[in-house]
């Protein structure tokens, strides 16, 4: 007899970490490390603070076993309401990400994965710390995640008054990691955090007794990404559904130009004559059963509709091309640097900026194919290279034409800023090919592949004069 | 102010379709048919049943717009019971095969993935008929998914006296799918299916009304997978807690030994010493609050003892070295073919076999690298290959040593069957590169590739000898 039954996303993650990204011990620092430090930035570059980040990894104490370490990561974000810290830390899909803005975070399971895999490795609950600005109080808790239930089990906590003015979070989880294999890729992975966010103090703290310090190159943020409407190429039957549950609007018509961005009163009045439906129908009248073919036949014309504006891409924060460039001659100490930000276009929906830096010679030492940089809303990433869209285009590219014979001392760095990022895993490793993206990425790298180009035969021609 | 919520595990595979393998309409048809397949597969053989099993791809009636098809997969497997029928097609992470066997399946999130991406562009439930061996009657349900609440909503259901002694289930979605682009790659994948299991019988008819028919080359099945117990090295600190609480074994020493494979009474009770636990403690002790710590150093110690024996591979069923030179033989007409089923191992507690075959010459086309030809569980894989620990594997050997010089028609075919597949993706693309299974992939590898080149040195001993 066949045994059936059902699983909690608790026990989901749990039993398949590696979904997760936590794969093994190594991968298990790196991520752990990755997930908390995007909260960090996503706590406060997204709400116009300077991020000051420390990240501190040390063995653990008290805990039998080798290779435990405790990994601490605090910031002067914005902090977690104590109302929602046990949900937000020990409740799996559970997020104050899941709205139409571009942050790092999207899915409501990073932190809650790392928990997971410190207390089935170490049998540690996780600790936050938190304060908020506008309030008095810092807020304790620790907890673990009851796996069959996917709710927190909290079994300590507690709140004091501030002395001072500090807000932000202190997240401490202790897992079982292979430090030693892992210890490169997140030096690794910090680094290229901090060239892209050059805004950010970060300090990183090993267990070796190592301190790494990535200071403030410059107090100029970029404007923070703001939350957006939907666009209707980009909402299902689910969402559509619960935008007519939910709104005050009192006619379709209204709904469509209150509800989404980029409809205006002509082009609703437009798109529900030729879908066929009253532009002064009751929006709830479309919930009843009997009305669901005409729902369905609705939000498939509008995802379909070209009569509607492209979703507007000025809620998005794109690193810059100066920001690029700058960042690639600190990494690299290059001979030639050159950087792009693509216009905006979209994908189901969702805007999307395209930017592509490159950089030749100086200090980068010659490989067989570029280095590849990949970005997505300025998170390194630093797996799945070879499933990534990006890598598909630069390694597709016909390097000859631009003058670049391998080997060669050429890094390619591309970032993706979107509301919507296609990550292939819940571990965030890679980029699907989404076709609007992989043409953006491709006339991207033309782009400063060209510039290269004519740096590259600039320098041909004067050592041809130098020759004669 | 900050938006907190959670979300249901169908809205969170609704939301990010891709993660499920739901990337676009043209995956989408792969996809839905290969779910549907992989169930049918495993309702038959890993239950000892002759696979008949009939795949229907064709345009959808009273739907509106191009591209809609209804997919229809039947089998004559063992029926799902009508007690659990709707929560088996219509609630996420709900499922038969999380039990420790050999199945296609692992996820409870397959066919469900496919209902939610039909309702979603199509607006149509899914259509269950299903018959158990043992019952009088057929079932029948039409159903949704209730997004935000992850449960099945009935929209209509039935029930008949079985006029013969049918037993099986017919599975029906209707989605919007891009049938032309999907075409060769669904053709591809059952060939590849059928290769394997040349005891099935199935049927492919297009919306074309073409009629692909692969028909069963042998009644001669291999012995079905077993479910098994757990392994210690395999066991985390929920299922072992969960062991705890259900077992009626009334001592330590009996849960290790009962409860587990591979440990016997001697092993148990020299563990339970050397882990300073009494072995004829309580089991339900464990279970107290104060006895927490101890619980976890137990699991650990229990992870990375090196007293057990390995985890037992009789209940694993792999392909066989014979069927895969005749499914080579059959598919490539080459010249030669050869083939090894590998010592079983383990991973993380789970035992696994790896089996490789190769082939070369004859029909097949030359090309610059393998065509490898990836299978988990007898499913074909035939996307996210180059982050497949296969192709790092078969793309890193030194083929010349070998003989072979590319252009080179060479077919490489890997196969993994375990009791857990270590997939990277829920849409089960690709396979993570775990040691123990790459070492084992290599070590087959390298086994076919040496009697190929005792073929290629006679061939070229030949024609040297031919041109004297
Ligand atoms: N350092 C922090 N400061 C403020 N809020 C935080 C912090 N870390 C986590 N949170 C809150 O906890 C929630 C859950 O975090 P978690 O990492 O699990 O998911 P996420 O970041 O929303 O998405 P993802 O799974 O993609 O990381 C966040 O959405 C955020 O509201
Ligand atoms: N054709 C079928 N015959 C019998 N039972 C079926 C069939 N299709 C589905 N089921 C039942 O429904 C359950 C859910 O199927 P589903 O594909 O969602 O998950 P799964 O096969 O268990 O795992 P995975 O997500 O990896 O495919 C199965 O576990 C099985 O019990
Ligand atoms: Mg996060
Ligand atoms: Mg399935």
């Amino acid at each position: 007899q066949e045994k059936y039954r059902a699983m909690s996303p608790a026990e989901f993650f749990s039993r398949y970490k590696e979904l997760a990204g936590f794969s093994n011990p190594t991968r298990a620092v790196y991520q752990t490390i990755r997930e908390l430090v995007e909260n960090a930035l996503d706590a406060t570059d997204t709400h116009g603070i300077l991020p000051v980040i420390r990240v501190v990894v040390e063995p653990a104490r008290g805990v039998e076993g080798e290779n435990r370490y405790t990994i601490t990561v605090e910031d002067n974000g914005i902090g977690v309401p104590p109302t929602v810290m046990a949900d937000a830390f020990g409740r799996v899909l559970y997020s104050s990400k899941y709205v139409i803005r571009q942050t790092r975070g999207m899915f409501g399971l990073g932190v809650k994965a790392a928990v997971i895999y410190g207390q089935q490795t170490a049998g540690q609950p996780v600790t936050v710390i938190s304060a908020m600005e506008d309030s008095d109080y810092v807020y304790m808790k620790k907890l673990f995640i009851d796996i069959n239930e996917n709710k927190p089990r909290i079994v300590e906590e507690g709140q004091w008054r501030k002395r001072g003015r500090w807000h932000g979070t202190r997240v401490s989880i202790t897992i079982e990691g292979d430090w030693r294999r892992a210890r490169s890729r997140v030096i690794e992975y910090i680094k290229r955090t901090a060239i892209v966010a050059p805004y950010a103090e970060i300090h990183l703290v090993t267990p070796e007794g190592d301190v790494y310090i990535f200071p403030r190159m410059t107090r100029k943020m970029p404007k923070p990404p703001r939350e957006a409407k939907p666009h209707p190429h980009g909402v299902n039957l689910e969402q559509f559904k619960m935008i007519l549950q939910s709104t005050r609007a009192r006619t379709l018509k209204e709904v469509l130009v209150t509800e989404f961005q980029s409809v205006g009163e002509k082009s609703a009045v437009n798109f529900l004559r030729e879908a066929g439906v009253s532009p002064d129908l009751n929006p709830k009248t479309l919930l009843r059963r009997e009305y669901r073919d005409v729902l369905v036949r609705l939000v498939d014309k509008l995802r379909s509709y070209k009569g509607f504006r492209a979703p507007r891409s000025d809620y998005l924060s794109p690193i810059g091309a100066d920001l690029i460039e700058i960042g690639l001659r600190r990494m690299f100490r290059p001979e030639f640097t050159a950087a792009v930000t693509r216009p905006a276009r979209s994908y189901m929906g969702h805007p999307f900026i395209v930017e592509v830096g490159i950089a030749y010679g100086g200090s980068i030492p010659p490989r067989e194919e570029p280095l590849l940089l990949r970005y997505a809303n300025k998170i390194p990433l630093l797996y799945g290279e070879r499933e990534d869209v990006a890598y598909k285009v630069v390694s597709g590219v016909n390097w000859k034409n631009y003058y670049v014979e391998f080997p060669a001392p050429l890094v390619v760095l591309v970032h993706i800023a979107s509301t919507r990022i296609p990550y292939k895993e819940a571990g965030k490793e890679s980029i699907g090919d989404v076709p609007e993206i992989e043409s953006e990425i491709r006339a991207g790298v033309w782009e400063v592949a060209r510039k290269l180009r004519i740096f590259l035969s600039r320098k041909r021609r004067e050592a041809e004069i130098r020759r004669k």
